[in-house]
């Protein structure tokens, strides 16, 4: 059974903090100010007030006994990235740090954080799309540059087929998946005529959907 | 064509802004941070260094005749609440506003925003979520029932084709795509064997799923 460290208990430490306990899991937690830590203490299995900075006092604490390590520091760059190499050299096995700005994130990846999370910046990309691509549901990023989108039909498709409006050729984008009522065709034929009211699961670049 | 306001110039903020400006759309942005109005004056439309709460001077920046205006100011929560009723009161159709903690974002909802977000909570729980669902990555519902999955390969599918596997059959999942390096398999073929490191698009049940 995994155990948790989170270090920053923030908007986003204190939340992944909670989940992760309330899901059951073993969590360790630290932060630097008392009321942050006071605020989780009777949530999760240990909570710690220190300055993850002091090596001595992160590994005294035996929050780098851990199997993964969140580090959420966004404000000071500079503790964060001390904070992920000390982990490090404590043997840490996955770290993942929260990143305020990309070069930060560039810098915790290249020190070797297992992964870098930019919470801001991803929401934004979503409400950005949500309010420029008509239709829009979801977004999930799959690959570089490539989104599965989740959206409601264009009124133009309506009544064309997926050859009639050749998407691939011309948008360069797949339509994986139609929802359609209660049904789900996977892998639509050609011929396949869209019909209103469908949702539809598409593999493409947010530029090209921005076209749509 | 839509022109959107946005107030708040942080990590959020800034983010929404420079993509919706990036893709065409008109900006109108203000902080009460002058470098931060700096940092983005050149790729909006207009920027302007005031204090939002300051009705006088947000209604003479014409920042309220926008179709959409984003307040995205988390630490003031003071300051978020006030600045979305002024705007109600100036007319603005909708109104996105951040909230930084469930209270916050219970106000701004009473009181009229039409949509409120919570970019540090929503990563967090998608966080635990792969945290503690072993290979999860990301997850999308898409209809009854079913949800898109994106996950890392189970290592017991590893060199083993997906007919081999009788994915459809045995478990009911669709395998709507492998990433693979930088390469994207959308449809992949029957005989297509899986290999270390992929990346599943999958749709099916969630409870299938997990039992993978
Ligand atoms: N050296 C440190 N050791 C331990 N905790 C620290 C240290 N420096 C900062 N913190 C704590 O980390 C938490 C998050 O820090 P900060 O507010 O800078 O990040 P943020 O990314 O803006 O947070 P949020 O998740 O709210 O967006 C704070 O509670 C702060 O007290
Ligand atoms: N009254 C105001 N008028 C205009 N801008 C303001 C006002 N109050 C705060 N701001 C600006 O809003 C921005 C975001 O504020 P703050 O840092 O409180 O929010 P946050 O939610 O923590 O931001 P982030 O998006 O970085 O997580 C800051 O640049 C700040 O200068």
């Amino acid at each position: 059974k995994k155990v948790f460290g989170v270090i920053g208990l923030g908007r986003f430490g204190s939340n992944v903090a909670k989940l992760l306990a309330e899901a059951g899991a073993e969590v360790i937690a630290c932060d630097i100010n008392e009321e942050r830590v006071k605020a989780i203490s009777d949530l999760v299995s240990k909570a710690f007030i220190l300055d993850a900075t002091d090596e001595k006092a992160l590994r005294e604490s035996g929050i780098a006994n851990v199997d993964v390590a969140i580090v959420s520091i966004g404000e000071n760059i500079e503790a964060s990235i001390l904070i992920v190499v000390q982990l490090l050299e404590l043997d840490v096995k996955e770290i993942i740090a929260k990143a305020a700005t990309s070069i930060h994130g560039k810098i915790l990846e290249k020190l070797g954080a297992t992964r870098v999370i930019y919470p801001e910046r991803d929401m934004a990309i979503r409400l950005a799309h949500s309010l420029l691509i008509g239709g829009f549901i979801e977004e999930i990023p799959f690959a570089e540059d490539y989104s599965i989108f989740e959206i409601k039909v264009p009124s133009y498709f309506i009544n064309k087929s997926l050859k009639d409006l050749d998407l691939r050729k011309k948008y360069k984008i797949t339509v994986l998946a139609i929802k359609r009522g209660d049904n789900v065709i996977i892998n639509p034929p050609a011929e396949e005529k869209f019909m209103e009211n469908d949702v539809l699961l598409i593999l493409g670049k947010a530029e090209r959907i921005l076209k749509l």
